[in-house]
């Protein structure tokens, strides 16, 4: 299984129609500061079920929400397509491709689905739960939080090794 | 679920050193149980001895010496269970040049392993990589991904 | 007291504007006072708008954004109340190449009125420096001092 | 008034006497992770007074004495000399040159003195009070704090206020 794409509208810094295509191997976003690249990896993370308003740098859940520039309004919606290739059948699910969305609406709750068919949070949860993918797991790094792994408290790694496990 | 934390626990703990003596050309590292007689709540601990070094504890570290250890602890984790994927921002921040350049070594290698997206300012990192985008605010404000060519300055 | 203190806190958020201006070519930012009804006690927040953006809080901004409002709130610091010397660690960790030059300009012009010892991995800032002085760890777990000469590679 | 030079012997990572000469202007420090850059800032905030271990990154006061290494025993002390131009007398103090030190013995408290005169601590502190400098000031930026200076809450926010006043 790896990444082919991710697809967001009205996410963050995103308010038009913006594909990022992944490749195997090691990819680099680089570009310069406020220019939007921690604003992709909080959609990786926002579509795979993130919670936590604090994970996504917000106070509210909707300040994922595109909130204007100075030439554009701000929008009602946010949305971000995950494109996955599942030719290895890493998920458990029937298809060499999968789609996860997740769409919020201002002032509405969050709405997943999976390959276009509407779904809960928790068959996101599901599908991804072997993987080690996941809001939880190490495969997301934010900003300035690698030093983070040994200075938490002695319970807090302790979930690792139950990860690992 | 005991037995399955213990043999979870000496494989991280075992990846650990490796990873860190790949990381910190020696030295030697592991984890700890903090409490081993109560295996369902104890916290886990981390001891590291960078070569040549007598430190009483890790928090005497150094920055870059932190992120060091915190990339050997993460590559532990993928040693042990692996991920189809890893994205990681700014990893690389705080790492001189030649840190830098152990760090992209060992990713190269996993590599094949799992598929890593790398946020960053580092043109060593840069070099590292097979394919580069690049993300501008060209109308304030908002966003856009262009791809970028290896050669171009940051 | 009070009094010392709404000059103070005027000055200082005046400064903090002209500072952000010049670090970030544009915007506005000021302090503001949270309960004014309470000088005695009252928080003092910031409210900063880098140019052509409308952002809800200051946490969606970036890491290097943040930086740079740091930065922007220590020369206004130094504009306010200069002080004879600061010694600052990294703070240009999370820059890119274009913050750093606007940081290194703003620091040079400062120059005349403190004396500045920047501790940095960064080979732009070093060269904004008329001193470099490196630390080495020859023997191991013991540091030494050298002198650097500019043109020598990190 | 500006720094000329500083003398370490046995603190962290200089168990030898070590003697860094400041130059007016703008000076870097550049060199390898873990090579003691950071040890340099950790001296000159010590021999200001810092009392509290956390910042110095320690969890005893004993931590900033030089512990060890592969071929050398620890020492059992830490000695900081801090050596100020004072011509344009910006310290309350009738001397063209300034010499502050600081010495701690392993499990003893600290000595300090002002020009070779053994002093209290409250002494160093008042010298310096009215120039901004002081573990306290911003003339000194620990590694990794300088975005601490927004996301601190609004109560902390308002001692740099009452520094400025
Ligand atoms: N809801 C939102 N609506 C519009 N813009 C937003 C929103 N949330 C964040 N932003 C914008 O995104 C910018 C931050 O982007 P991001 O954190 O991705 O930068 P970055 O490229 O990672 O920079 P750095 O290199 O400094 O880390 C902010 O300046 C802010 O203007
Ligand atoms: N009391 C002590 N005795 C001996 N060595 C010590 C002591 N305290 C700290 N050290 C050593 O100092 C090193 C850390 O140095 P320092 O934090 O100054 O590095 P640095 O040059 O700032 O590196 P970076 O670029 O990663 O920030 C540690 O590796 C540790 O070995
Ligand atoms: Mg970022
Ligand atoms: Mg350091």
């Amino acid at each position: 299984m790896y990444l082919k794409r991710m697809e967001l509208l009205g996410f963050k810094s995103f308010p038009t129609k913006t594909k990022i295509m992944f490749e195997p191997g090691i990819s680099c976003i680089v570009g310069p500061n406020g220019s939007g690249k921690s604003n992709v990896a909080d959609a990786l993370r926002w579509v795979l079920g993130e919670q936590s308003t604090k994970m996504l740098r917000g106070g509210k859940l909707e300040d994922v929400i595109f909130s204007g520039s100075k030439n554009r309004r701000p929008l009602g919606m946010a949305e971000v397509r995950l494109i996955l290739d599942n030719s290895d059948h890493t998920l458990p699910i029937d298809f060499a491709e999968v789609e996860v969305t997740r769409r919020n609406f201002r002032g509405g709750v969050s709405e997943y689905a999976i390959n276009n068919r509407s779904c809960r949070l928790k068959d996101i949860l599901d599908l991804f739960v072997d993987t080690g993918i996941g809001a939880d797991g190490l495969s997301l790094i934010n900003q300035g939080r690698i030093n983070e792994l040994i200075t938490v408290r002695p319970e807090e790694r302790r979930a690792l090794v139950e990860e690992a496990a | 679920m005991s037995s399955r934390f213990r043999k979870a626990f000496a494989q991280l703990s075992e990846e650990f050193n490796n990873s860190f003596r790949r990381l910190f050309g020696g030295g030697e590292a592991s984890l700890v149980l903090c409490e081993p007689e109560r295996i369902l709540e104890t916290g886990v601990e981390i001891l590291v001895h960078p070569p040549g070094k007598k430190i009483a504890n890790y928090n005497l570290l150094s920055g870059g010496e932190k992120s060091m250890i915190g990339i050997a602890l993460l590559f532990a984790m993928l040693a042990v269970r692996p991920t189809p994927f890893c994205m990681m921002d700014e990893v690389d921040a705080a790492l001189d040049e030649a840190n830098i350049q152990r760090f992209t070594a060992y990713l190269q290698e996993q590599a094949g392993k799992s598929q890593f997206v790398m946020i960053t300012h580092r043109q060593s990192t840069m070099e590292a990589a097979s394919a580069l985008w690049g993300v501008t605010m060209e109308e304030e404000g908002v966003s856009k991904i262009v791809s970028v060519k290896l050669n171009q300055n940051d």
